[in-house]
């Protein structure tokens, strides 16, 4: 199964 | 001061209630531009991000940013005081605690209002870069919806590949699998049915069945909505409003 990701990971935080 | 007046209470009750399962404490940005809203579920998966611009109002002004933070569960059960084509209009002073929603009726005789009490939240915005998606898919929210809806039976995941000749979504769970493939298509006499796919290269993303359907809520704001996609990157999913836009954004699930 695939695992989900969290946008944190993508998404930059300031 | 904040002041925006709404010819149909239905957009604002729909907005909220599109996005109110995967947020519950927000702030509305209120600037010159117009009510913004940007909001990660709390498990970091999705992200919710709204506008509606200040020309989406009948009467706008909001001479100092302000960041209303409000409760979208309480907000609900306000908003369902008034019904759907009730003229709404919302105040709220430059330091004020409460958040006050007016209602009012077309024949212009019946008015009610209700305050709103705001609260301190102290959320991050994240800095949402720039992505060059490889595929762009602008098809009927209906059929969006319906896809989720079908699928969400048969696997938690649905994978949408998408090339030149179509789209593809499928999911494969303990029962069974399925599939549907939408090709593009377009009618000129009801553009809103049409399927546009616009693709640089070929792409394929496994998202989460649970948040796509999530995002369905949004239907009744836009007859289309549009998917984009890069490899490995979140999926956005855009309901354009009149004056605005909603946009989700979902984190891809990935092969450890």
């Amino acid at each position: 199964q695939p695992s989900q990701q969290t946008l944190t990971r993508f998404f930059a935080r300031p | 001061m904040l002041e925006g007046k709404l010819e149909q209470a239905s957009l604002f009750k729909k907005v909220v209630e599109a996005v109110r399962e995967l947020v519950q404490d927000c702030n509305f940005d209120c600037t010159e531009n117009g009510l913004a809203l940007q909001a990660m579920d709390t498990s970091h998966v999705s992200l919710v991000s709204l506008l509606l611009t200040a020309d989406g109002f009948s009467e706008y002004r909001c001479d100092r940013n302000l960041a209303l933070g409000i409760n979208l569960v309480s907000l609900t059960k306000i908003l369902r005081c008034g019904n759907n084509e009730d003229i709404l209009t919302l105040e709220a002073g430059d330091s004020a605690d409460s958040l006050v929603v007016r209602f009012e009726n077309t024949q212009q005789d019946r008015m009610s209002e209700y305050a709103l009490k705001l609260m301190d939240i102290d959320q991050e915005h994240l800095g949402i870069p720039e992505t060059e998606y490889a595929a762009s898919i602008t098809m009927p929210s209906t059929e969006f919806q319906r896809i989720c809806r079908d699928m969400q039976s048969i696997s938690e995941s649905i994978t949408i590949d998408c090339t030149k000749g179509g789209v593809k979504f499928t999911c494969e769970g303990d029962i069974g699998s399925g599939s549907v493939t939408l090709k593009p298509n377009s009618s000129a006499d009801k553009p809103e049915l049409c399927t546009k796919i616009d693709l640089s290269e070929p792409v394929s993303l496994t998202l989460s069945t649970k948040y796509l359907l999530n995002f369905c809520k949004a239907t009744g704001l836009s007859q289309q909505v549009t998917l984009k996609l890069a490899d490995e990157n979140p999926i956005l999913v855009e309901y354009p409003l009149s004056a605005g836009h909603l946009r989700f954004y979902l984190a891809p699930k990935l092969d450890e």
